[in-house]
């Protein structure tokens, strides 16, 4: 949420200047977007005609380019390297961050060696310093680095922009909470009744016997 | 409304709340 | 008495102008506040005290500079003289910073710092002095031991909207929200410091060096589960059996919870509480977050 805050502004004013921007300019602005430092979300800018106005031209690798920082990787971004422009430092970085945040959608747990793999970083050292630095510094991820276990514990993971096939998905996930929510209060309010009528059949059994008691002092 | 999506994005994957080994241990 | 008092006050006061300074704290204390002679008013006594005090400030003599703070505050509470009393406080907050006691310190500092009336004793105190009192309350507690009093005293001075506002306030930030200090922002906080806070220490370390690495320490502890000497070592820019040391003394002072597995060379860092308690506090978290999305949808009419 917090991340979501931050950024809020600085969308704004990327979709305003994109509102104005065509051709060779809207390319740049994509430039600026995706180098920098505060914005991880594409999506608004990716809905724009004059950027989608880019496909078909000498600037639609800018347009692949934005896509790929919405919803991509660093991996597919090697994969396709020729096709698309070369990055700058800042947007290969912000790439890497991106990158951690799908990992982290995936898995809770996540071993080093995965981590180093997709990052493309060589040692411990160089990955921990992306994940503290760039990454839970930076509010994207939140976890506990366990250098036994070689491996890095998501408690918390900033959303990035929703692939396609992915809101099925969600709204699945929300339907299991509501699903289970659901049982569970049904499930509180049986025990709340046994033990209503338990507790009833407890205090009769305790004035029955107290009644036969005071019998028993009467008759003697 | 790209935002609010990806706030219940990072909402839906925030259960299991833990998932570790000494966890699952106390819990049980 | 009163001639002898009315030169040494003289010749003090000349030592002063030549700076002097010991000399001059030496030429007042050889005054009898204790005359059974002369009926010497307690406010006199006072001034005297906290003079002679500030003058062995001025050579850094914190030991003889706290003998006459400790005579003076035996004094101060009977003193109406609101311009003394301010002096008395200055002088113990600086007395306090030089002998390395920077948490007191820092709330002494910040104390001043708060003072409401503008103007004291005939003499105007202007935002800028408010300034540097806050300022050295935020280095003073920045320097002060890692541990909960000094999180309790950083917690004031971030939430404290005036803090924002001075040169020193990233640093203080980064402090606060417990983040590992890199070597650059570290020598551009040494620059703002005084030399007693960068005095080198018995173990060949400064007084600024061991202040970080603690605080450094601290951060990683709030980052990992456990780590290796040999990469702790490497976080904090110094050797993994310095890094054991200092996470053994910081553990048995109890200002970081964790144990040490000496066969394996690893710090494990223990959490303040219990799985299930981090667990509730997670799903806390979770429910936080999933009331801010229902406020986000009817904010925006949904």
């Amino acid at each position: 949420m917090e991340v979501e805050i931050k950024q809020a502004e600085l969308v704004e004013q990327f979709v305003v200047l994109a509102r104005s921007a065509r051709g060779r300019a809207a390319a740049e602005l994509i430039t600026h977007a995706t180098s920098h430092p505060s914005l991880f979300a594409f999506s608004e800018l990716l809905s724009l005609p004059h950027i989608l106005e880019l496909q078909g031209t000498e600037h639609a690798g800018s347009l692949e380019l934005l896509r790929l920082f919405a919803h991509g990787t660093w991996t597919e971004y090697k994969n396709n390297i020729h096709e698309l422009p070369p990055l700058q430092p800042q947007q290969e970085l912000k790439l890497k961050q991106l990158t951690v945040m799908t990992l982290a959608e995936t898995a809770k747990v996540l071993q080093y060696d995965l981590l180093m793999q997709q990052l493309d970083v060589s040692n411990v050292r160089e990955l921990e310093d992306l994940l503290i630095n760039d990454c839970m510094y930076a509010g994207i991820v939140r976890g506990k680095l366990d250098q036994r276990r070689r491996c890095f514990e998501v408690q918390f993971a900033a959303g990035r922009d929703l692939r396609p096939g992915q809101l099925e998905n969600m709204i699945s996930t929300l339907a299991t909470w509501l699903g289970n929510t659901e049982n569970l209060l049904l499930t509180i309010q049986e025990k709340i009744k046994w033990a209503d009528s338990m507790s009833d059949i407890d205090r009769k059994h305790k004035k029955e016997v107290e009644d036969k008691a005071e019998e028993l002092r009467k008759s003697i | 409304e790209h935002s609010l999506l990806r706030q219940i994005s990072s909402l839906v994957r925030r259960l299991p709340a833990i998932d570790s080994t000494k966890f699952q241990d106390d819990f049980l | 008495e009163e001639q002898v008092s009315i030169i040494r006050e003289g010749l003090a006061e000349l030592y002063e102008n030549e700076e002097q300074w010991s000399k001059a704290a030496q030429m007042l204390s050889g005054i009898d506040l204790e005359s059974g002679i002369r009926m010497l008013d307690d406010t006199y006594k006072l001034e005297k005290c906290v003079k002679i005090s500030l003058l062995y400030l001025e050579d850094d003599d914190a030991i003889n500079a706290e003998t006459y703070i400790k005579k003076a505050s035996f004094l101060v509470n009977n003193c109406k003289d609101e311009a003394l009393n301010l002096q008395y406080k200055v002088c113990y907050a600086r007395i306090l910073d030089l002998k390395r006691k920077f948490l007191e310190a820092a709330l002494r500092y910040y104390e001043l710092s708060q003072l409401e009336k503008r103007e004291v004793g005939g003499r105007r105190i202007d935002e800028d002095e408010l300034q540097q009192a806050l300022t050295a309350a935020v280095t003073c507690t920045i320097l002060a031991a890692a541990g909960p009093q000094r999180s309790r005293v950083l917690a004031t001075l971030y939430k404290d909207e005036r803090c924002s506002k001075l040169k020193i306030y990233p640093i203080l930030q980064k402090v606060y929200l417990e983040r590992i200090l890199r070597k650059p922002e570290v020598d551009a906080f040494s620059e703002e410091l005084k030399p007693h806070q960068k005095a080198l220490l018995p173990d060949n370390s400064t007084v600024l060096d061991r202040a970080m690495i603690e605080h450094n320490l601290l951060s990683a502890s709030k980052l990992y589960t456990n780590i290796s000497f040999e990469e702790l070592g490497a976080l904090l820019g110094i050797g993994p059996q310095k890094a054991e040391k200092i996470a053994a003394r910081m553990i048995s002072e109890d200002r970081m919870r964790g144990s040490i597995d000496q066969v394996e060379g690893v710090i494990h860092f223990e959490n303040d509480i219990e799985e299930l308690q981090q667990w509730d506090q997670q799903i806390v978290s979770i429910c936080q977050a999933l009331n801010d999305v229902l406020d986000s949808m009817v904010k925006k009419g949904m």
